[in-house]
């Protein structure tokens, strides 16, 4: 029930966007934060075959089955998450990086993740003066159930603040900015532990940018309609 | 035969600094590749890494993380940008078949490069978090293949004000990169501003049609007990005539002791 095979055909020199039939699974196994359930993962494996040529390339992922959502509350202020429908009392850690010559190894994500699950933190902040995390640190934190608050590239000590105000547009280019940031997003937006992408710290980024994110990173309205059984 | 799917290139790495270094990329990926030797200016790197992170393991500079170290390396707005320019250098080899495609891959850079491959010369676009991937299909040579990238700093790397504060003098926020290193109240700057091939470096071998960027999407009904997984993908066909495909999607939850639900 769990392989699902659809017939292609590309165009020579074509690059086509596909989107598959979605798979229906019943009552799957369901990815938890740290404390609240197992970290159930599933291995997600594409493979593309040519005719007459065989397997062309294949593309493997884990993948967590889960749904976070995340308002701000009208009384507190405060930004409330649920995931999977219910609520959590987010217990998180500050992340600047791994190691300030960006000497990054899995043994070092695996060992500081791990370190924050066993003071049982159930999110990660990664700060916006430091890096967009690599794969490798999202990897151990799907594996140990660290949610991760992801902020971009923009910070209130550098960007449009002080006497006299620093880059009050921040970055010279904003092009530039996007760019990277799509790209980013496309990196990491299968990880079942990315929580929130958050356009800086302690500041707005500016307008153009972050009207910018706001509207790629939306919810597609195609995943909230609702399939009749 | 070189196997479908990806290989790192994370050994075997020279780097030079680029005032040291006569040649040009061309050169040094053709008639006159570096060597390592007493008199030679280039040195084993590390890769992924930054250029500090290769002159702290060869021992050129004294790892800036040890007492008041970090006085001893020159700042880079006081060395120039060219100081921290750095060549980068490897061999590789990648038998391909025919209808097989050959793509270099840079997951992340730190600010902007040129890629050399054989005499080949691409330009590497500014951005410290973007991904770079090429096409090396047709200049791929069937035995050794020789690489060079040179790495430049950010465009304003900025000056560390006597009093030191977050961020320094701020510049470095004029370029889309990490700010931390022009130093903050838990660091102290980082000299080379991390400049370097800092994320992984890979070769993907595929057939006429490869996969990129697949995007997973659950939604939840009924209480969680109706679930869906949504998946898009983009294919592109390297190839001169229509790709007929069939793509396949497997699901395996793995259970205790290895045990595999399909």
């Amino acid at each position: 029930e769990h392989v699902h095979t659809e017939n292609v055909i590309i165009p020579a020199k074509g690059h086509i966007q596909h989107t598959f039939n979605q798979l229906f699974f019943y009552k799957p196994e369901l990815w938890w934060p740290n404390g609240m359930g197992k970290q159930n993962l599933y291995n997600i494996l594409i493979t593309v075959v040519v005719k007459e040529f065989g397997e062309s390339d294949s593309w493997m992922q884990p993948f967590g089955f889960r749904k976070i959502e995340s308002d701000i509350d009208s009384v507190t202020g405060g930004r409330l998450f649920k995931i999977n429908g219910e609520p959590i009392f987010i217990r998180g850690g500050n992340w600047i990086l791994s190691d300030g010559l960006l000497r990054l190894s899995k043994e070092r994500y695996r060992t500081d993740i791990k370190f924050h699950a066993d003071m049982n933190m159930n999110m990660i902040r990664c700060w916006g003066g430091g890096l967009a995390e690599r794969p490798d640190f999202y990897h151990f934190c799907d594996i140990y159930g660290l949610l991760v608050w992801q902020e971009f590239w923009i910070t209130g000590d550098v960007d449009g603040r002080g006497v006299p105000v620093s880059n009050p547009n921040g970055p010279l280019d904003h092009d530039l900015f996007m760019l990277c940031a799509r790209d980013t997003v496309k990196l990491l937006r299968n990880h079942p532990s990315l929580a929130l992408w958050v356009g800086g710290n302690e500041q707005v980024p500016p307008k153009d940018i972050n009207e910018a994110l706001q509207q790629d990173l939306r919810l597609h309205p195609y995943f909230i309609t609702q399939f009749l059984s | 035969m070189t196997e479908i799917g990806k290989t790192v290139l994370d050994s075997g790495w020279l780097a030079a600094r680029s005032t040291e270094v006569n040649d040009d990329g061309v050169k040094l990926t053709t008639t006159n590749p570096p060597t390592l030797g007493p008199q030679s200016r280039w040195m084993e790197a590390v890769v992924p890494g930054t250029v500090l992170g290769t002159l702290v393991k060869n021992k050129s500079i004294p790892d800036p993380f040890y007492g008041l170290e970090n006085e001893a390396i020159i700042d880079i707005a006081d060395s120039g940008r060219d100081y921290y320019t750095f060549w980068f250098y490897k061999t590789f080899q990648c038998k391909r078949l025919l209808n097989q495609y050959v793509h270099l891959n840079f997951r992340a850079i730190n600010y902007s490069a040129e890629v050399y491959l054989n005499g080949h010369k691409t330009v590497l676009p500014k951005g410290m978090f973007r991904r770079h991937t090429l096409d090396v299909t047709d200049i791929l040579h069937p035995e050794k293949n020789l690489l060079a990238v040179i790495v430049h700093p950010p465009d304003h790397p900025g000056t560390i004000p006597a009093e030191g504060g977050q961020g320094g003098d701020h510049e470095i926020g004029k370029d889309v990169a990490a700010q931390y290193v022009e130093g903050w109240d838990w660091i102290c700057p980082i000299r080379d501003r991390n400049t370097g091939i800092w994320d992984e470096v890979s070769l993907t071998v595929t057939g006429p049609v490869r996969i990129i960027d697949p995007h997973l999407v659950s939604t939840f009904f009924d209480n969680y007990k109706r679930a869906y997984l949504h998946v898009t993908a983009e294919l592109e066909n390297k190839s001169s005539w229509n790709a007929d495909c069939s793509v396949n999607i497997q699901v395996t939850a793995e259970l205790e002791d290895g045990v595999c639900l399909v």
